[in-house]
């Protein structure tokens, strides 16, 4: 464990949080991809299947991964039940399919192991790495966001951003290299520096999130 | 050689 990990870890769980307050303060899920939502859950199901055997991990990890799933799923549940209204599948519209079939090839292509376990983990760091691509592409067509929704991604890529140096950290004085978590985390990281250059220019200077 | 230990991140 080490700080960029820990950070990492905390902001994705901020970011989760800056959701839900998003929604309430708002009454409102407008600006939020469901599609995206539904991917971030394929993704913990299919990574945290674990929790139930590996006990002895820690209880860190082990209570992060319920909290990711629950928080997850309750997100949904929200956007499906009490905030429907504001859902618009005009504009959600990117095709997932394709993002699921691309991370199951990969995975099946180059798991660590061909054990039904490895092959899904491989499966969820890939579709990690894409997930948010339904949300920045509505974004796109948005043409801007309400500032804490910029918060919320914001908070959502320094997660596996944060965890790039972790990575370099544990290569160098652990000897520990994961390929797959690595590569999936730098591009997943790659895919935000759009976002990330406004936010920077635009958000934290008080400006709204507009595209130009 | 050391096993690899399962995932231990998030």
């Amino acid at each position: 464990m080490n700080l960029f990990r820990i950070l990492g870890d905390l902001s994705h769980l901020v970011s989760i949080f800056i959701l839900l307050q998003k929604m309430r303060s708002t009454r409102s899920c407008a600006g939020i991809s469901l599609r995206t939502q539904i991917l971030y859950l394929m993704v913990y199901c299919t990574r945290y299947l674990d929790i139930f055997w590996t006990f002895n991990a820690s209880l860190y990890n082990s209570s992060m991964k319920l909290v990711f799933i629950l928080s997850t799923a309750y997100t949904i549940y929200l956007m499906r039940t009490v905030y429907k209204t504001a859902l618009d599948p005009q504009i959600d519209t990117f095709a997932t399919y394709y993002l699921v079939g691309g991370a199951g090839l990969l995975a099946v292509l180059f798991p660590y192991k061909y054990t039904v376990y490895e092959v899904l983990w491989s499966f969820s760091i890939w579709l990690e790495s894409v997930a948010i691509l339904p949300q920045l592409f509505m974004l796109q067509r948005t043409g801007e966001a309400e500032t804490i929704t910029t918060h919320y991604l914001f908070a959502l890529g320094a997660y596996r951003a944060l965890y790039i140096p972790n990575w370099l950290y544990r290569w160098f004085l652990e000897g520990h290299f994961d390929p797959i978590a690595t590569v999936a985390g730098i591009i997943q990281t790659l895919l935000y520096s759009d976002f990330f250059y406004i936010y920077y220019t635009k958000v934290l200077k008080g400006k709204k999130f507009e595209l130009p | 050689v050391e096993e690899k230990k399962g995932h231990d991140e998030l």
